[in-house]
């Protein structure tokens, strides 16, 4: 564990804490895209199979457990809880799933490091992580407001992971062999997707103007 | 780790 890992592992606890919160105090998911919670969900159980195979340490399961648990309960609160699901906008939140699982499970069964079921579901969770935020990215700039809260809840799912890719780099260079390079296509493409967010996150927060999505 | 380094990571 690298302090670059441990900080990147806080903030990602910290963006869907932010998030579960947000839902459970206002009770509304305003500006919040079902489709991207149902896609980290999909990314946590396809990630964790191991969960109860491969104890690596109390940290990891807990995190794991607490990563799956506050995903799920996201989108059980705006699918199933009778006051959050009616400030849910479907009509907006229309980004199709499949356009991002199936690309996604295509090229997990054919770039992988192994050819087994684990290995490839776990390839499929880092291709689908890296494209999860999209309909979340597109709700925002069709609704073009963002509420703060929403904001700070994708840039810190943003910077989640460039501190992972600083934890990658510090990695390959005080251990050996550790050269995964899927991993570190995966979450440098997943990070550039954030780049245009950050740039005008950053913009907004330097004018101390309300955040604005270009359409 | 089982399943090579990266496995340690969430």
């Amino acid at each position: 564990m690298n302090i670059f890992r441990l900080a990147g592992d806080m903030t990602h606890l910290f963006s869907v804490l932010v998030l579960l919160l947000k839902i459970h105090t206002i009770k509304s998911c305003a500006g919040i895209s079902l489709k991207t919670q149902e896609l980290y969900a999909l990314v946590f159980t396809t990630r964790y199979l191991d969960i109860f195979t491969d104890f690596i340490s109390l940290y990891n399961t807990v995190m794991k457990l607490i990563f799956l648990g506050s995903s799920f309960s996201i989108v059980w609160y705006i699918r199933r809880h009778k006051i959050v699901r009616r400030s849910y906008d479907k009509d907006q939140d229309t980004f199709r799933h499949y356009f991002l699982v199936i690309p996604c499970l295509v090229l997990a069964v054919f770039i992988n490091h192994k050819f087994t079921f684990k290995e490839v579901m776990w390839t499929f969770s880092l291709y689908l992580e890296a494209v999860a935020i999209l309909p979340q990215l597109v709700l925002l700039q069709r609704t073009r407001n963002i509420d703060n809260l929403t904001g700070q809840y994708v840039f810190l799912l943003g910077a989640y992971r460039a501190l992972y890719i600083l934890n990658w780099i510090y990695r390959h260079f005080t251990e050996p062999h550790y050269v995964h390079w899927i991993t570190w296509i995966a979450g440098v493409v997943q990070t550039l997707l954030y780049a245009d967010f950050f740039y005008y996150y950053f913009q907004s927060w330097k004018n101390n103007e309300k955040l604005q999505l270009p359409a | 780790a089982p399943g090579g380094v990266h496995k340690d990571e969430l």
